[in-house]
């Protein structure tokens, strides 16, 4: 029975489809089948593994229950990891969703179906706190937070705990926090300093041992259509992202 | 009869309220009164301008039709400029809004009584083209698109133009395009470099002179809630801003 992780931050920019893809395929290296569900209309988690965004049918098309999840989910050629791809049409469910039955739920029918063939089930979210990200945290058994070290990315957090809190009563009873991701840390300024050392204050517990280094190969792979363990595995940003894999998988007994 | 500016731009993290703020104080400074209307839940241009994003009222409650707009005009003390707070309720108007009459219209509604007292109106937007963006874009005589110089950003600017496009059709034929503006450009990545030369050649005529550095201080000055020409003028950040709000004066009238 997979373990269903979401990716979310309404934050913009903070690293949630970098963090999606090479999590997902630091997994699948260490032998865990992982799909990767592109829960966001931008795409990027699809194009960033070099498919298209303009598929015929995608996750939209399943959301609306237009086709099943399986006959969407697509093998990228990355080792262990298949992909639920999006398209632009995902804009459209925002509010196509708004005025339908159980419309937080959506999601964690569809993967209901798939939960046996997989170890994880990584969710790319977009940057907002609508509808899209209500199914996602609805549907996983935990949140992991990518989190730049810069002021902005700290002013939300206080407001995505909350919104976690109530997804947990309203929906989802069992979601947990699988992790605060310090990424894109620069240690040469005081500003990324100042930022982990007040996350440690307040969030103490909560927050990986890894923390994500600013690192240029991994704004480069996406260009490429690769995660970076397949574009440059020597590189910080990759080994960054195998460490990862382990906090995670040592944290949960899959 | 002011000239209004959307700052739009779907993907996240791309410098839209940095450019909000900092373009808003440098017209400031020129001697141009101007309205900053922070238009993202999250609140950034709100905080970043040292202002509390927990008043009673603010641009939700305007927009929803409860207050006048000129009612919740806030003076941050930052020379020539005037703010329209947000507060979390605007998470709720993208739901709320999917139902109303002419919902694509209540912010050029809402800021047609305003206009006349200010020679700019900037629109911070939030990195999403639902109903908060497409109501920017429907106030607006042009838009301002922040791009970070990275392969992820470039992927959604074709989708913008085209939301672009179907608002001018729809809704205002007036909207035309301010221009690209290139953000957190770093001269010692081969990636920067490629990216420009990309936007170069697809874009060509629409992209401002002005490059937007990466730069320390730009990041800084948010937590001490002051647009960064009051926190550190010298800087490559702030005389960047000054550079492009002569741009943006010289293409208008006003
Ligand atoms: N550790 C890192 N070092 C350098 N660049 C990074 C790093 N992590 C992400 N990036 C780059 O920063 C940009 C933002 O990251 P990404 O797109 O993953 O964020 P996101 O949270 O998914 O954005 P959105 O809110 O738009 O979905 C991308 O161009 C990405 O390539
Ligand atoms: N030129 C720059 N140099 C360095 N840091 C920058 C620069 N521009 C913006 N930043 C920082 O990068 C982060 C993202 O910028 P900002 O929040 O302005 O983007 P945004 O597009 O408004 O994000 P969102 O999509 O969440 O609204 C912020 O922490 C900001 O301080
Ligand atoms: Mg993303
Ligand atoms: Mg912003």
């Amino acid at each position: 029975q997979a373990r269903v992780i979401a990716i979310a931050n309404q934050k913009g920019g903070v690293g949630k489809t970098t963090t999606a893809i090479n999590l997902a395929a630091a997994l699948g290296i260490a032998g865990k089948r992982t799909l990767l569900v592109d829960f966001d209309p931008q795409g990027n988690a699809t194009s960033g593994c070099g498919l298209s965004t303009a598929s015929e049918q995608s996750i939209y098309h399943a959301i609306m229950g237009e086709c099943s999840l399986s006959s969407i989910v697509v093998n990228p050629g990355i080792r262990g990891v298949d992909i639920c791809p999006s398209t632009q049409d995902l804009y459209g469910a925002e509010l196509e969703l708004a005025t339908v039955e159980n419309r937080e739920d959506r999601l964690r029918e569809l993967l209901y179906t798939l939960r046996k063939g997989y170890h994880y089930i990584v969710i790319d979210c977009p940057p907002s706190l609508g509808l899209l990200t209500i199914n996602a945290l609805t549907a996983a058994d935990s949140v992991l937070i990518p989190l730049q070290c810069e002021y902005y990315a700290m002013e939300g957090l206080a407001h995505l705990s909350e919104t976690v809190r109530r997804v947990r009563d309203a929906f989802n009873p069992g979601l947990s926090v699988e992790g605060i991701l310090l990424t894109m840390f620069d240690k040469r300024t005081n500003l990324s300093r100042e930022v982990a050392q007040e996350l440690q204050h307040h969030y103490s517990g909560q927050i990986f041992q890894t923390v994500i280094p600013r690192n240029v190969r991994l704004s480069e792979a996406p260009s490429f259509g690769k995660p970076v363990l397949y574009y440059d595995v020597r590189s910080i940003g990759a080994q960054s992202y195998l460490a990862l894999a382990s906090e995670v998988m040592n944290h949960g007994s899959t």
